[in-house]
C-alpha cells in the first residue's frame, strides 16, 4: 500500500537516504554561510533562464549544459606591486572528476572596475598557467547571444585552459588566477586593505557538464526500454479478430 | 468481451464497476524543500511537486495502465487460482526530471538537472 510519510516526521529528522542521487550534493546539518552578492544572484537567473517556477526544464533553454558549478576563490594573497597596480591570487579549488558527467566549458567571471571611496579601480584577471588560451565575451566578433553578466562583470572563457593544463591531473588540483587592477587617476598610491575586499566577490568560476556518451546511453536506453513497452501491446489487450 | 460469450469466464460485477473510481491513478501532490527540511541548502525551487500513484490494481486493468503481460497474468492468477501470490501494486511508470539550484558542502552553488523526479503517469505492476 503507498502511504505518504508525515511530512513533520521529516522535518525533525531530515537525514537524507545515501541511495537518494540528490542527497550527495547535500551538506550537513551545520550549513556554511548562505552565499550572497552577485554570485548568487548569476545563479538565480540562470536557474530562472533554464527552468520555469515549479522546477521544469524549459524546452528552449539554452544553457547547453545538464549541470553547471559556481566556485568561488578558496584563498587569495594581496601583493601591492610599485605604482598603481594590485595583484590579488585567486585559488579555485576543483573537485574530484564525477564519472558520469564530462566538462564541455569553463569561463571565470570577475569584476573589471571596482569603485571604491574616492578611488576607481581597472581590473583584469590572468591564469596562473603560461600560454593559456583564453578568449573574453561577448567576442569581438559580436556574438548574437545576449550577455548574461552585468556592466560591472566580465566573463572570460578558460575552456581550454583547464581541460589542457589542470583537468586531466591527478590529486588535487586547484586553479590560480590573478586578479589585477590597476587604479585610473591620482597620483597617491592606494592602499588597499584585501581583507575587506574579499567580501565583495570579485571573482568566480563556473564550469558546465554535459553527460558523458556512455550516461547518455544508459539513459536512451532507458527510455527505449519504456517506449517499446508503450508500443508494445499485451496480447491479452488486442481487440478481438 | 469473453465474459458474455464463455460461462467459465466471470463477468465484472457492479461492484467493480462502482471501483472504477478507485482504479490506479496518479495523483498531485505538492511539498515544500521547509517541510522536507533541506531548505537550508536547496535554493530553487521552494516547492516541489513529485506527485504520487495511488489506487487497486484488481479486475480488469485499463489498457493505459502499461501493465506488462506478466502484471496482467499475476492479477487474474491472484482472483482466480491463488490468493497467496501478491496483488499488483500502483507505482509510477514514466517520471519528468527537475532543475535544482542547491549548495554544496563546500560552499559552491550548483545547478543540476535530475532525472526521475516527477511521477508522469501510473502502472500497476
Amino acid at each position: 500500500k503507498v502511504e505518504w510519510p508525515s511530512t513533520t516526521l521529516l522535518a525533525e529528522n531530515p537525514t537524507l537516504p545515501s541511495s537518494l542521487d540528490l542527497a550527495k550534493e547535500a551538506p550537513g546539518k551545520e550549513m556554511k554561510q548562505w552565499p550572497q552578492g552577485y554570485p548568487l544572484r548569476y545563479m538565480l537567473k540562470l536557474y530562472q533562464r533554464s527552468a520555469d517556477p515549479h522546477g521544469h526544464p524549459r524546452e528552449n533553454r539554452t544553457i547547453g549544459a545538464k549541470m553547471v558549478r559556481l566556485i568561488k576563490p578558496s584563498a587569495s594573497a594581496m601583493r601591492l606591486l610599485r605604482g598603481p597596480w594590485h595583484i590579488q591570487t585567486l585559488d579555485f579549488p576543483l573537485a574530484s572528476n564525477e564519472v558520469a558527467y564530462q566538462l564541455i566549458r569553463a569561463t571565470v567571471v570577475y569584476r573589471h572596475q571596482l569603485h571604491l571611496v574616492h578611488y576607481h579601480l581597472s581590473c583584469h584577471v590572468e591564469p596562473w598557467v603560461p600560454k593559456c588560451r583564453t578568449k573574453h565575451f561577448p567576442s569581438k566578433s559580436g556574438s548574437a547571444k545576449p550577455s548574461s553578466v552585468s556592466k560591472a562583470w566580465r566573463e572570460m572563457n578558460i575552456t581550454h585552459c583547464i581541460q589542457q593544463k589542470l583537468w586531466n591531473r591527478k590529486g588535487r588540483r586547484v586553479l590560480r588566477l590573478r586578479f589585477m587592477c590597476q587604479q585610473q587617476k591620482g597620483n597617491e598610491t592606494l592602499e588597499l586593505r584585501w581583507h575587506g575586499m574579499t567580501s565583495l566577490d570579485v571573482a568566480f568560476l563556473l564550469l558546465y557538464f554535459n553527460d558523458t556518451d556512455e550516461s547518455a546511453q544508459a539513459k536512451l536506453l532507458a527510455r527505449g526500454q519504456e517506449e517499446l513497452t508503450d508500443r508494445e501491446s499485451p496480447f491479452l489487450m488486442r481487440s478481438v479478430r | 468481451q469473453t465474459c458474455s460469450i464463455a460461462s467459465d469466464v466471470p463477468c465484472p460485477s457492479q461492484e467493480q464497476d462502482r471501483s472504477v473510481n478507485n482504479q490506479c491513478s496518479l495523483h498531485p501532490y505538492k511539498v515544500s524543500f521547509h517541510q522536507l527540511g533541506w531548505d537550508h541548502w536547496i535554493i530553487a525551487p521552494r516547492l516541489y511537486t513529485p506527485n504520487y500513484c495511488k489506487g487497486i490494481c484488481t479486475g480488469v486493468l485499463p489498457y493505459g495502465l502499461n501493465s506488462p503481460n506478466h502484471a496482467i497474468i499475476q492479477s487474474l492468477v491472484n482472483e482466480l487460482v491463488n490468493r497467496s501470490v501478491p496483488q499488483l501494486s500502483c507505482v509510477p511508470y514514466k517520471f519528468l526530471p527537475m532543475s535544482i539550484l542547491l549548495i554544496e558542502a563546500n560552499g559552491s552553488i550548483l545547478y543540476k538537472e535530475y532525472e526521475g523526479m516527477i511521477a508522469q503517469s501510473c502502472t500497476c505492476r
